[in-house]
């Protein structure tokens, strides 16, 4: 019954993709 | 992306175990519809007893899933290890399927985050729920090691308050960015949820929604939990990835759309938080044990503890003479006895008391080791050897103390000897052992001669002896040849009768006749 791989697209992320800074 | 912190003690909560209560049964699941801001949101509540024996971390597809960067649907990682209750778990990256965070499954230290300061769920070996911050140190310690642990964003509720302001800055807000941090707390969306309730049951919580469209937001999430009773809580992923499977079945509703947008479609995601029917811990009870019922029931008669893994003699604990084994008390060595209560006798010592004491003439035998202790005037490993001439005492430590090195008694060191001296004594220093005249009798004591007079006294009856022995034999020899002379047998008297020279006819001398005269 299942309809597949979902497409990713409710994304809820805390932290910017546009963040370079590394890890302190 | 925030500072690691590698060692001491960071902000956390530590929450003991609940003693178990019997027949407390499987999950409570709750299915709710509430109005947040006048918006209808559903989702589920789920309460779990005895959290170390019913709530698992679980690695996407089963173990091994993190280090493959694998990603699976709840329902595939839930199935098959038998949840009952399933939801997504830790934050995981998109593009290469690495779970994130801290995680621990099962006992198995799965990853390590170094440090990073985000929320933090976990479960200790001994039952302890800890809710917080935690450096490497703390996450790595082997004392108590966590046996569940996963990582999430915000800390919702610490100790029964809201907590998100304090997360906010803990765990790196970039306030003076673009603000994606505050977006994230603050935007409505399907929401995941771990904690505990005052109970120390395990609260799982689920809404759905779908980001700036439905759902909640952390503070509505919070402040329905803080309803609910719940003492410490973390936020976990959310968004598309938020999703509820009962009895492996999918049971809420995604928000991401599948190929075929016209319908919505699980998410492939890393870590599964699990509830399951009670089990041991450890699974197989230290190998000591069978698991019934989440419950260790310990095989042999001495295996005890919820794990199987302490050793029991009871209450004499071997009567501080032995070790507790699984079969029962070995004892030191001088002790025997199902409690090692009961040393060594009737002339035996080692372990178990196997072996005999080979100590002679009254020695004590030591029931450890067997050695002996030898009584006065006898020395050697079994005292069975007198001691030597000048010697005396236990061991035969002590020289005698007599005047011209004369030997004393061995038991007492008495310098008169109360036994006679051995013959080579005699003759080697019997002169100056012997008591002199001077020596005062004591009481009881009676003696006519000295030492030298005794001596001569007997040479000379021994040359009487010899004496009268060679007479004796002299006069034997002597006697012997007269007697061969003596006639034997009866005698006949011969009347004398006139021959005027002649013989009588009968009375002449057969030849070789030895007749005398005096036969008869």
């Amino acid at each position: 019954f299942g309809g597949g791989a979902s497409l990713d697209d409710d994304l809820l992320l805390p932290y910017s993709r546009l963040r370079a800074r590394p890890a302190r | 992306d925030c500072a690691r912190v590698r060692a001491g003690s960071r902000e956390h909560e530590s929450w003991p175990p609940s003693p178990a209560t019997p027949g407390a049964g499987g999950p409570a699941v709750r299915t709710f519809v509430s109005h947040f801001a006048g918006r209808a949101v559903a989702g589920h509540l789920t309460r779990a007893a005895q959290p170390l024996r019913t709530f698992s971390v679980l690695e996407p597809g089963g173990p091994g899933g993190c280090a493959s960067r694998r990603r699976a649907t709840v329902e595939e990682t839930a199935r098959p290890a038998g949840c009952r209750v399933a939801q997504n778990g830790g934050f995981f990256r998109m593009a290469t399927g690495e779970c994130l965070g801290n995680v621990v499954s099962d006992r198995r230290r799965v990853s390590s985050a170094g440090g990073l300061q985000n929320a933090q769920f976990g479960i200790r070996r001994d039952g302890t729920l800890v809710t917080g911050y935690l450096s490497e140190e703390e996450v790595l310690d082997t004392e108590n090691p966590f046996v569940q642990l996963l990582s999430g964003v915000v800390w919702l509720i610490r100790n029964g308050s809201v907590y998100i302001n304090e997360s906010q800055a803990a765990e790196c807000d970039e306030t003076q960015e673009t603000g994606s941090f505050s977006k994230f707390v603050n935007v409505i969306s399907a929401r995941t949820a771990v904690g505990h309730d005052r109970k120390g049951q395990l609260v799982l919580f689920h809404a759905d929604g779908q980001t700036e469209q439905r759902g909640i937001n952390l503070w509505e999430m919070a402040e329905f939990l803080l309803k609910q009773d719940v003492v410490n809580a973390i936020n976990l992923d959310g968004g598309g990835s938020a999703t509820f499977v009962l009895n492996g079945t999918l049971a809420s509703y995604p928000s991401d759309h599948c190929q075929d947008n016209m319908w919505r479609c699980p998410r492939s995601v890393s870590t599964v938080v699990c509830v399951h029917e009670p089990r041991c811990q450890p699974p197989d009870c230290s190998g000591h044990g069978t698991c019934v019922e989440g419950r260790c029931q310990c095989t042999g008669h001495y295996w005890r503890g919820a794990a199987c893994d302490k050793l029991d003699c009871g209450p004499s604990n071997c009567s501080q003479h032995g070790l507790c084994t699984e079969t029962g008390c070995r004892c030191e060595a001088g002790w025997t006895g199902s409690n090692c209560s009961e040393a060594c006798t009737n002339g035996s010592f080692g372990e178990n008391c196997a072996k005999k004491c080979q100590c002679q003439n009254g020695a004590a035998c030591d029931p450890a080791q067997g050695t002996c202790t030898c009584p006065p005037g006898f020395t050697g490993d079994t005292c069975v050897q007198e001691c030597p001439l000048g010697w005396h005492g236990p061991g035969c430590q002590r020289p005698c103390e007599c005047e011209h090195q004369c030997p004393c008694d061995p038991q007492t060191g008495n310098c008169n000897l109360t036994q006679a001296p051995t013959l080579n004594n005699i003759f080697s220093r019997v002169k100056q052992c012997l008591q002199p005249p001077e020596v005062t009798l004591r009481t009881g004591e009676f003696s006519l001669l000295t030492g030298t007079s005794w001596l001569a006294l007997t040479l000379a009856l021994v040359f009487l002896l010899l004496v009268s022995m060679v007479a004796n034999v002299f006069l034997f020899l002597g006697s012997r040849a007269e007697w061969s002379r003596h006639l034997d047998g009866a005698y006949v008297y011969h009347p004398l009768q006139e021959m005027n020279g002649e013989l009588l006819a009968p009375e002449k001398e057969q030849p070789g006749d030895a007749r005398s005269p005096f036969k008869d």
